[in-house]
C-alpha cells in the first residue's frame, strides 16, 4: 500500500469511461474494464458503479505523450498505463496510453483488462509490489482475463485496506501464492541449465541463479519465454545445439536462447518415447556421452543424442542404475560430473559411471534461501 | 577509453528511467572521494526492488527489466499526486 492509510473512506465507488481506444471495440473496452474492477470487487467489500456524465471517482482515458496531467506518456511500450492514489480531483484515475496496442484476450498485443485491473490496484490505494507474480509488480506479463486469478499478494494487500468480502461467494479457484526459495518443503518441477546459469522451474515462474551471484532471481517463464507453458514436467540443456527443451504433457518446446525453434512444440514421440509415455517426469543431459535420460515413473529411457535414436535395453528401472533411488524422479540435473536426482524437497547426489549415491541434499543447496 | 555510441544511448536510458521511477535527481558538484552516486544508489534502489544481484552498476540484466514495459505510478512518495 502507499502508506498512511491512503484508501477510499466509502465503499462504494463510480466509475466513467471517458472515451475508447480504436484499438478494440466498444464493448470490449466496457467489458475489459467492468472485469477489471470485479477483480478486486470480489474480495473486498468494494463496489463499483458505472456512471456516463459528470465527475466519477475513478475517471478512465486513453491519451497519449501530453494528455493534461503533467505525466505525459513516451509512445510505444516503456509506460502503458498510470493512475492516481485514491483522493479527490484527479485522484483514482486511470489513463492508458494510446500509442499502445491494446487488445481483449490477444498475447500480440497488451491485453487492456491486465493493463487496467494493474492500474485500478492504484485507483483503490495499492502502490506496487516486489512480488515477480503478483498483479501489482510493476512490469506487464500476459494474462488470459478468463482465467485470471488474483494472487494471493494482491488480495492480502487490499484486503489489509477495506477487509474482505462478507457476501458469500462461489467457491472457487485460490488465489495462487508465488513459490518461494525458503520452503524446505517445496517440490521443483524441473530443473536445467541455460548457457552457465542453472533454472529451478516451479509453477509459472523460475529463478535464474549463476555462481557468480548469491541471489537467484525469480521471473515469470512467460517474461523468459513468451510461448512457453506453465507448470512444465521437465527441462534440459543441450550444450550441443545450444537449447534449452522444456516439456509438458506429451509436448516438447525448444528454445534458443529466446527464441521458440522452428517446428516446436512437437510430440515427445520426436525423441524416441513410445506413444504410451503420456509426460516426462524429469530429463537430463548428460555432455560427455551425449545421452539424455528421460525418467518416467519408476522407469527410465535413455537416448542417444548423436545417433538420434533410443538406446536398445530401456527402459530400465530408475534404483538398477542409480542405487537406492526407488521413489519417483521429479527433476535431474547433471552437473560437474555428477547426477542430481531431485525425489520431492530432496537431492540425490550420485556418480553416474559407479551409480554410487554420494550425498542426499536439499533444494538449497542450489538455490539458496536469500 | 570513450563510451560506445551504444553505451552512452543505454546510460542515458537508464538515467531517464531512475529519474522517472526512482526520483533520481540531476547530479550536481563534485562527488567526494570513495563516494557513492546518487546514480549508483538509485541503481541498486531498483535492483533490491526487483530482486537482482545488486551491483549498483548498469548490467544486462538491470537493462533488460528497465526495458520492459510497465505501468507508469513512480516508485515515489505519493504525496506529490495529491
Amino acid at each position: 500500500t502507499f502508506g498512511n492509510n491512503l484508501k477510499w473512506q466509502t465503499n462504494t465507488l463510480t466509475y466513467r469511461i471517458e472515451n475508447y481506444t480504436p484499438d478494440m471495440s466498444q464493448a470490449e473496452v466496457d467489458y475489459s474494464i467492468e472485469k477489471a474492477l470485479q477483480v478486486w470487487a470480489k474480495v473486498t467489500p468494494l463496489k463499483f458503479t458505472r456512471i456516463y456524465s459528470g465527475i466519477a471517482d475513478i475517471m478512465i482515458s486513453f491519451g497519449s505523450r501530453d494528455h493534461g496531467d503533467f505525466y505525459p506518456f513516451d509512445g510505444p511500450d516503456g509506460t502503458l498505463a498510470h493512475a492516481f492514489a485514491p483522493s479527490s480531483g484527479i485522484g483514482g484515475d486511470a489513463h492508458f496510453d494510446e500509442d499502445e496496442k491494446f487488445t481483449f484476450r490477444s498475447n500480440t498485443g497488451y491485453v487492456l483488462f491486465m493493463v487496467a485491473a494493474h492500474e485500478f490496484g492504484h485507483s483503490l490505494g495499492l502502490s506496487h509490489s516486489d512480488d515477480p507474480g503478483a498483479l501489482m509488480y510493476p512490469h506487464y506479463s500476459y494474462g488470459n482475463p478468463d482465467t485470471f486469478i488474483l494472487p494471493r499478494d494482491d488480495v492480502k494487500g487490499i484486503q489489509s485496506l477495506y477487509g474482505g468480502n462478507e457476501e458469500p461467494i462461489a467457491p472457487g479457484p485460490t488465489a495462487p501464492t508465488t513459490p518461494d526459495a525458503c520452503d524446505s518443503t517445496m517440490v521443483l518441477d524441473a530443473v536445467a541449465t541455460l548457457r552457465g546459469e542453472m533454472l529451478f522451474f516451479k509453477d509459472r515462474f523460475l529463478w535464474r541463479h549463476s555462481q557468480q551471484s548469491s541471489t537467484p532471481q525469480q521471473t515469470l517463464i512467460a517474461n523468459i519465454w513468451s510461448s512457453a507453458p506453465d507448470n512444465i514436467d521437465a527441462a534440459f540443456e543441450s550444450l550441443e545445439s545450444d537449447q534449452v527443451f522444456l516439456f509438458k504433457g506429451s509436448r516438447v518446446w525448444a528454445f534458443s536462447g529466446y527464441d521458440l525453434q522452428a517446428n516446436y512444440p512437437k510430440s515427445i514421440t520426436s525423441f524416441g518415447l513410445p506413444r504410451t509415455v503420456k509426460k516426462v517426469d524429469a530429463a537430463l543431459y548428460e555432455p560427455q556421452s551425449r545421452k539424455i535420460f528421460f525418467f518416467v515413473g519408476k522407469n527410465y529411457y535413455s537416448y542417444d543424442d548423436v545417433r538420434k535414436t533410443m538406446d536398445k535395453g530401456f527402459p530400465k528401472r530408475v534404483d538398477e542404475t542409480f542405487s537406492g533411488m526407488t521413489s519417483q524422479v521429479t527433476a535431474a540435473l547433471q552437473h560437474r560430473g555428477f547426477t542430481y536426482l531431485y525425489s520431492g524437497p530432496y537431492m540425490h547426489e550420485y556418480s553416474l559411471r559407479s551409480g554410487r549415491l554420494y550425498r542426499v541434499l536439499r533444494n538449497n543447496y542450489f538455490l539458496p534461501c536469500s | 577509453m570513450p563510451l560506445s555510441q551504444d553505451n552512452m544511448e543505454e546510460e542515458q536510458f537508464a538515467e531517464s528511467y531512475l529519474k522517472k521511477f526512482y526520483n533520481l535527481t540531476e547530479e550536481t558538484g563534485p562527488l567526494l572521494r570513495g563516494g557513492v552516486s546518487p546514480k549508483t544508489k538509485k541503481l541498486m534502489e531498483m535492483q533490491k526492488f526487483f530482486q537482482l544481484q545488486i551491483t549498483g552498476t548498469l548490467d544486462a540484466d538491470t537493462l533488460d527489466l528497465m526495458k520492459r514495459p510497465r505501468c507508469g505510478v513512480p516508485d515515489v512518495d505519493i504525496a506529490q499526486f495529491s
